[in-house]
């Protein structure tokens, strides 16, 4: 879940 | 999703309708160097590799598809397009994109959060595209001569990153464990990069007059 919520931005 | 984040992804969006209504109507990409255009489809190609596999939003997904579509659409138009690669400053336009591309995916093997190749050519992609931008500044240094367009193009190009570092700094205090030291970083150092350019807009639109670069 860490990895996705930094990649939750573009 | 933050007002400052909404602000960002907006005036992204929209340095990026600027350039096409540029190409697509006045049939012109003069000023707009495609080295920054390739390494923009490179930098997007290699961040949205999950695009199938990991969903946040319909939002983030329609984003995603919308830069991917525009970034490889402008560097079509500006290789292939019978009339619009005629306007392209061939000559002018000649920074060596590859002295870009291998330190930063040096860079990237070195220093990143996991090593995975998603995870890898995520972060390869932030760092590339923190100085995407210096092909174009070194041509608009050369040219001199930049018409309205292509200036509002890097100018909404800067207030995107500007908005971005505003969202970080609000998430940090707003979203607990929302720490991102290489993003953070590489986002700082590309906003810097533009900081130049942003004292001269600001120049010319202060003394209302037509923006020029020194020499």
């Amino acid at each position: 879940l860490d990895a996705l919520l930094s990649h939750d931005e573009l | 999703m933050n007002i400052f984040r909404l602000a960002g992804d907006m005036t992204h969006l929209a340095s990026v309708l600027v350039l096409l209504l540029k190409i697509h109507t006045i049939k012109s990409c003069a000023g707009v160097s495609l080295k920054t255009q390739e390494l923009y489809a490179i930098v997007f190609a290699t961040r949205y590799l999950d695009i199938l596999t990991s969903f946040v939003s319909i939002y983030n997904t329609l984003m995603k598809l919308i830069f991917l579509g525009s970034s490889f659409s402008i560097v079509w138009y500006m290789k292939y397009h019978k009339t619009v690669r005629r306007t392209y400053d061939r000559d002018q336009d000649t920074f060596r994109h590859w002295f870009l591309m291998l330190p930063c995916l040096l860079l990237a093997l070195l220093i990143h959060e996991k090593f995975t190749f998603f995870e890898v050519l995520w972060t390869f992609s932030l760092y590339l595209e923190a100085v995407a931008i210096l092909p174009q500044l070194v041509l608009l240094q050369r040219t001199r001569n930049i018409d309205n367009l292509t200036g509002q193009y890097i100018f909404l190009l800067g207030g995107y990153r500007g908005f971005y570092i505003l969202n970080w700094i609000y998430r940090y205090f707003t979203e607990p464990h929302y720490v991102h030291w290489i993003t953070w970083i590489a986002g700082l150092v590309q906003t810097l990069l533009y900081a130049d350019f942003f004292y001269y807009y600001f120049l010319s639109w202060k003394n209302n007059k037509k923006l020029q670069l020194p020499a």
